[in-house]
């Protein structure tokens, strides 16, 4: 099981759409300071149901929104879809491929997406329990976070070792 | 339960140890149960030990020694429990040339069972990608792609 | 002492406004009081927004826009009151290539007030010192001092 | 007035003396991973009059005198010297140049000297009082230490700004 694509529009730099195709070998991401690297990389956090919007450095959910520039005005919507492989069944869906939709508007409302059937946040957890991807666990290790797993208390380490059990 | 998580514990352990030898060239690291009689609650302590140094508090390590050694911590653990795919963001920063093709080298290793996606400066690491994507920012402050080759994207960081 | 903060914060925002559009390449960054009817004990807000990029909150910025938001205040700090020395151990870790360049200029720039000891893994700056002393650990886990000239020191970061 | 010169014997990894010369202009330290450059920027925090293990990377001040390692017994003494250039009599001594120098045991006796007279680590302190130099301010700043320029509470930026007035 491996993620084929991510599809982002109107989430934080990303005004425009980027639709992003993977392999499963190594993919490297390169550009200059503040260009969207870890914009991507909090997108993917975002449409796997990250709740904490400090994990997102944001101070508001509102603030993954594009809220425009010198030259383009804010929009008022921000999409992201993330595609997964499900050859091997991983997931317990009669699909060989899944993809997951969040959406939020600037009113705050939300609306989620699997295979482009509405469906609540709590179905998109549910659905990566036990997968190792996602809110536990380390499939994201932000920028200037790999420290922390050395710094961790020795009780929250623990955790990390149950989890992998 | 408690035979399930002793046998992650001495798993992810082994494994760390041998990637810390391999990541530093030498030297051992190893997890330890702060208490071995209460092993439901106990917390766990890392000891990390750079080939030729002596067994010292983890503060004392380098920037880079710390940096190394939190991705040896990951390594043993995604080997022993692989996650899917998993975004890493920068996190050999801290590390000198020679770490970071140490840290490319085992990348490639690890990556025949995990897919990765490494957001990165390093050249080291543009090195062992399949797949180079190039971000920019437009005039107009929006994020957009370019199509990147390994030889440009090597040349913007060195 | 109200009058003295008054002016001093003041020099201090201008600085920083200028350093940072000097590092940046444009936008504006200043120093807001939290409480300007209480100048004795009001807190003090940093606002930064890199050049054609909306205000936001400064948690948004990227990993190197923050460092080179630091850098500009640092040195806005430094040019109103100069330390006689100041050592800055990595400082420029996050910045990409161009952002070193500029940085380095900045530093030669402040460094006719300010003596400065860097250390660095990073060309631009190791290319603005006046002399450079190479660290290598030996046989023993000892550090020893080695001669260095540029060309070498920058070979081992490219 | 200046850093002239930095002697450092049995502090952290250096163990065997080091001795460096510094001109008014820009000094570049450069090495591989655990090299000990850190620890000589330590070594000029700590020989200004440091009391704060933590700022030190240590648990106890014990941690700054040299362990040893595999091939080198550990050493009973660190001792750090700073010159620094007093030509335009900043320090209110008769003395064209100032060398502090401090030096700690394990049994955790320390002593101070000011021109390689006794002293005491207040007098260490009181020299450096309006200097710019040393535990307040911005003289050093320490590795993964930038950020926090940024990320101090706002009541903690106004110390600074003070500070400078
Ligand atoms: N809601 C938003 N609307 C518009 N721009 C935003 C929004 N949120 C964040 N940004 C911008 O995105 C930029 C940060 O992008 P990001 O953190 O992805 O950079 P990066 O490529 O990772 O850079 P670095 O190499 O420095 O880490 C910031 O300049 C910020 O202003
Ligand atoms: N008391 C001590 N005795 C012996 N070695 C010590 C002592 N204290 C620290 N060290 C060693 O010093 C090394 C760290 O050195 P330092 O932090 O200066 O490295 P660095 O050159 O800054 O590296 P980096 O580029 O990774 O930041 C560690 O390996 C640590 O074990
Ligand atoms: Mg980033
Ligand atoms: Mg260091």
């Amino acid at each position: 099981m491996y993620l084929k694509r991510l599809e982002i529009q109107g989430f934080k730099s990303l005004a425009d759409k980027i639709d992003l195709q993977f392999n499963q070998g190594i993919t490297a991401v390169v550009g200059p300071n503040g260009s969207g690297k870890s914009n991507i990389a909090d997108a993917v956090r975002w449409v796997l149901g990250e709740q904490s919007v400090k994990s997102l450095r944001g101070a508001r959910m509102e603030d993954v929104i594009f809220s425009g520039s010198d030259r383009r005005k804010p929009v008022g919507m921000a999409e992201v879809s993330l595609t997964l492989d499900n050859s091997s069944s991983v997931f317990p869906l009669d699909y060989s491929e899944i993809t997951i939709t969040r959406r939020v508007y600037r009113s705050g409302e939300s609306e989620y997406l699997l295979n482009k059937a509405s469906c609540r946040l709590r179905d998109i957890h549910e659905l990566f329990m036990d997968t190792g991807i996602g809110r536990e666990g380390y499939s994201i290790i932000g920028q200037g976070k790999i420290d922390e797993i050395l710094s961790t208390k020795s009780e929250d380490r623990r955790t990390i070792i149950e989890e992998a059990a | 339960m408690t035979r399930k998580f002793r046998e992650a514990f001495s798993e992810i352990n082994r494994n760390f140890g041998e990637v810390f030898a391999k990541l530093f060239g030498g030297g051992k690291a190893e997890l330890i149960m702060t208490d071995y009689e209460n092993l439901l609650e106990s917390g766990i302590d890392i000891m990390a030990q750079p080939p030729g140094k002596k067994n010292q508090h983890l503060s004392l390590l380098s920037g880079g020694e710390r940096a190394l050694t939190a991705i040896s911590l990951l390594f043993a653990i995604l080997r022993t429990k692989p996650s899917p795919f998993c975004v890493l963001d920068e996190i050999e920063a801290s590390l000198d040339e020679a770490n970071v093709d140490r840290f490319a080298e085992y990348l490639m290793d690890i990556a025949r069972n995990t897919q990765f996606i490494v957001i990165t400066h390093r050249k080291g690491t543009m090195e062992v990608a399949n797949i180079l994507y190039g971000v920019t920012m437009d005039e107009s402050s929006v994020t957009k792609m370019v199509s990147m080759k390994l030889s440009d994207a090597v040349s913007k960081v060195s």
